[in-house]
C-alpha cells in the first residue's frame, strides 16, 4: 500500500476497468483470484505473504455496473 | 381509465436496473495509512467512470464514519429521482474482532454501519455494495505451496483448522424476514447486498 495503494482496491480498480460491463460478481472472483496470487513482502513481513478476499452476497440479481 | 394489466415483475435472470441515480460513499482514514491516497484516487476514478456521484471524506473519527453514513441515507432518501445502486468503500485500519479504526483510533462496527444504509427507503430493492479495505486480525497467510510446507506442517500441528483462507467465496441467499413493503414486497431486509472484505476474517489485509 505504502508505493501504489492496497492489492484489493488497486486489483478491483484494473479488473473493472477492463470489463467494466461484466457480471460484479464474476469479476469479484477474478479479483480475488489475482489478489490470491500475489505475494506480500514488506519491511515487516519478511516471509511470503497471502491475502484473500471474503466476498458475501445476497444480490437477487446479477449486478453490471455499465 | 385505463385497463388494469398486470405488473410484470422482471425475469429471474434479469440484471438489477441501474438506469436511476448512482451514489458511492468513500470514506478514508489517510493519516497514518501511507499510499492510503492511491486507492482514495484509485476508487474515486473508477466511480466516476461507472457514473456514480461520490461523496468523499477522508480522515473520518469514528463517529464521522457512522454521521457520514447517516447523512449518506439522509441524502438518499431526500433525492425526487429514483436511486439505483449505492457503493460504500471504509478504508481504514482495522482491530482485531473486525472493528474498523478511525482517525481518532476509536472503533466502529463495519455492520453497524451497513445496517444504517439497509433503512435507506430510496435504496430498498436496489444492489448496496460495500467495500472493505481494513485488516480483521493480526493473522498472516503463508499460503499452501512448496515454499510453505515447512511452514504448513508447523501450523497444522499448532493449529486444528486450515490456515489458508483461498478460494473462501461465501454466498448468503438469506431469504429470512418477512418485512413486506416498498417496491420489493415479500423480499428480506438483507437482500441486495454484496460484502467486500480485503482479508478473510482474522487476518491482516496488505
Amino acid at each position: 500500500r505504502d508505493e501504489k495503494g492496497s492489492d484489493f482496491i488497486q486489483t478491483l480498480a484494473e479488473v473493472l476497468r477492463a470489463d467494466p460491463g461484466g457480471d460484479l460478481l464474476e469479476l469479484l472472483t477474478e479479483v480475488n483470484r489475482r489478489v490470491c496470487e500475489l505475494d506480500v513482502l514488506g519491511p515487516d513481513c519478511p516471509e511470503r505473504r497471502k491475502a484473500c478476499l471474503e466476498i458475501r452476497s445476497s444480490l437477487r440479481r446479477p449486478l453490471c455496473l455499465q | 381509465v385505463e385497463p388494469w394489466e398486470p405488473k410484470l415483475e422482471p425475469s429471474p435472470r434479469a440484471q438489477y436496473d441501474l438506469s436511476g441515480t448512482r451514489a458511492a460513499l468513500l470514506l478514508s482514514v489517510i493519516r497514518s495509512r501511507p499510499g492510503a491516497k492511491h486507492d482514495v484516487e484509485a476508487l474515486g476514478s473508477l466511480c466516476q467512470a461507472l457514473n456514480f456521484k461520490i461523496t468523499l471524506r477522508t480522515n473520518p473519527t469514528a463517529q464521522a464514519f457512522q454521521e457520514e453514513m447517516v447523512q449518506f441515507r439522509e441524502c438518499l432518501d431526500a433525492l425526487s429521482a429514483p436511486v439505483s445502486c449505492a457503493l460504500v468503500a471504509l478504508m481504514a485500519h482495522g482491530g482485531p474482532q473486525g472493528q474498523l479504526l478511525g482517525a481518532d483510533g476509536q472503533e466502529v462496527q463495519p455492520e453497524a454501519l451497513v445496517q444504517e444504509l439497509n433503512r435507506c427507503r430510496a435504496l430498498w430493492g436496489c444492489p448496496k455494495i460495500f467495500l472493505l479495505q481494513a485488516c480483521r486480525g493480526g493473522h498472516r497467510d503463508a499460503g499452501v505451496g512448496p515454499t510453505a510446507l515447512s511452514w504448513f506442517r508447523r501450523w497444522l500441528r499448532a493449529s486444528p483448522t486450515t490456515p489458508s483462507h483461498a478460494d473462501v467465496l461465501e454466498i448468503y441467499t438469506d431469504a429470512q424476514g418477512s418485512a413486506s413493503r416498498g417496491p420489493t414486497a415479500g423480499s428480506s431486509d438483507q437482500a441486495d447486498i454484496l460484502m467486500v472484505y480485503a482479508a478473510a476474517e482474522g487476518c491482516v489485509a496488505y
